[in-house]
């Protein structure tokens, strides 16, 4: 069946929040991490690392709050690492 | 704030930058000034210079690209990744990228160029993003900037002063002497064990102890304090202060002396003084202060006189009632009358004649007893 939209969003956020996470929190590039293991606890780590470096409620959810942050315009250096 | 990893930083003062190609979303012009004013921000809080070239290889290389670019960071059109920068080091470690596929502008409607370029010259210097939401080096650009009151957060002028320390001498001031003045018959010895204070305050990440004519300027990163001429920094200020106090928030610090005050912002003297001290709202029976620090954190400023104390609140800008108060009341095991005092490391430190007292505002209490030159590498 066609994804329908919520899902499809849904889709979309996570594979957003997976780039910006290895982009600027170092999550390592695997891509079957978001869809294999959503709720894995190495990306909800990477979630409120991100959520905390931010000054977001750390949820470790994908809450609209962290996902309107994550849509705004930014450096492209990493918040952590080298 | 934070550094890189390693702690990249120039080992030198003097930089240099080139901008090696135009948006055109801009005037050149616009783009010249937007980067100079950029530079700027951070030439007011450190030691540093920056002077621009029009070819060859400069520090900070400066260029508008979209996508791949020659580095191993494509840009990503428009939105989301606006540019990025390197840390300090050859090659093209201290250059900064700005995403062409962004509308550049000189206010907000577009991505305002000075903001960001302010951000990533942070990066060129040696800063990592800080998570405070009112930094300069907050990783989120943030549309709604006041940029007719912009200003580094304390957070950024930490972050950069922990890297190249202050000015203390503006750069376009004529040159004043930043080396030593050497001791000579009739100054204070810093090893004197006899040796008390007029006045100490902090002054961006540094501490400053008055004595006369003079006064030590000590860095927490090098062992040995410089000894300087009040009047090489602060030719219109008097000697033998009797207090000094920094307000951090306001980046201003308040000197003391008789019935009078004076403002001042790294070595520039603010307009408007010197003002009376019964402004403040000290009672007229006070004749001059001893002492006096401010409390960033709770946001007081305390001046002490004879054996008394009064509290201002810096938030509502007024003496608060109830005052003054003994201070053994208040501050058990300091004795009266204090020469001086400051706060760092959450430790408030009285300076009493060639003692010093080291109180922990939370106990309640004197945790140290030391001489008062500790600080001064004896």
């Amino acid at each position: 069946y066609p994804l329908d939209r919520a899902a499809r969003d849904k889709e979309d956020s996570m594979e957003l929040v997976q780039q910006y996470l290895e982009n600027y929190y170092n999550l390592a590039k695997d891509t079957k991490q978001f869809v294999r293991r959503k709720d894995s606890s190495p990306v909800v780590k990477k979630i409120q690392e991100m959520q905390k470096f931010l000054g977001l409620e750390v949820t470790g959810k994908l809450d609209s709050d962290t996902l309107e942050v994550i849509r705004k315009p930014r450096c492209g250096i990493p918040d952590v690492g080298s | 704030f934070s550094t890189f990893p390693g702690m990249p930083k120039w080992r030198k003062t003097h930089l240099t930058y080139r901008i090696v190609n135009y948006t055109k979303d801009l005037p050149r012009d616009a783009v010249d000034s937007a980067i100079e004013k950029a530079l700027t921000v951070w030439e007011e809080v450190t030691p540093l210079t920056f002077s621009r070239i029009y070819e060859g290889e400069a520090d900070i290389m400066i260029i508008f690209a979209v996508r791949e670019h020659g580095d191993f960071l494509p840009f990503d059109g428009p939105g989301k990744v606006l540019a990025h920068a390197y840390p300090p080091g050859s090659g093209f470690y201290g250059d900064a990228h700005f995403d062409d596929d962004e509308q550049w502008t000189k206010d907000t409607s577009g991505i305002n160029l000075f903001l960001v370029a302010a951000h990533e010259f942070g990066h060129s210097l040696g800063l990592q993003h800080s998570t405070e939401r009112e930094a300069l080096m907050y990783p989120v650009y943030d549309p709604l900037t006041d940029l007719t009151r912009f200003r580094l957060s304390q957070d950024d002028i930490n972050g950069i002063q922990f890297l190249y320390g202050s000015p203390l001498v503006s750069p376009n001031d004529p040159v004043v002497p930043t080396e030593s003045v050497p001791p000579e018959p009739g100054t204070p010895a810093a090893c004197d064990p006899a040796l008390s204070f007029d006045a100490i305050s902090t002054l961006r990440g540094e501490i400053l102890f008055f004595k006369g004519r003079h006064f030590w300027r000590k860095s927490f990163r090098t062992l040995e304090p410089e000894f300087h001429l009040i009047s090489s920094f602060w030719p219109s200020l008097p000697s033998g202060i009797d207090a000094a106090y920094e307000v951090t928030s306001k980046d201003t610090v308040f000197i003391f002396k008789g019935n009078q005050f004076w403002a001042i912002r790294g070595n520039e003297m603010q307009a408007g003084y010197p003002r009376g001290i019964h402004t403040l709202g000290l009672p007229s029976t006070v004749r001059k202060i001893d002492a006096a620090f401010s409390d960033k954190e709770k946001k007081k400023t305390y001046f002490f006189a004879e054996d008394k104390y009064w509290r201002f609140d810096e938030k509502r800008q007024s003496m608060e009632p109830g005052f003054p108060k003994q201070i053994v009341e208040d501050f058990p095991g300091v004795e009266p009358e204090v020469d001086a005092v400051f706060k760092v490391f959450g430790f408030y430190y009285f300076f009493s004649g060639s003692s010093q007292f080291e109180f922990d505002p939370n106990a309640k209490k004197v945790t140290h007893v030391l001489k008062s030159n500790s600080w001064l590498n004896c």
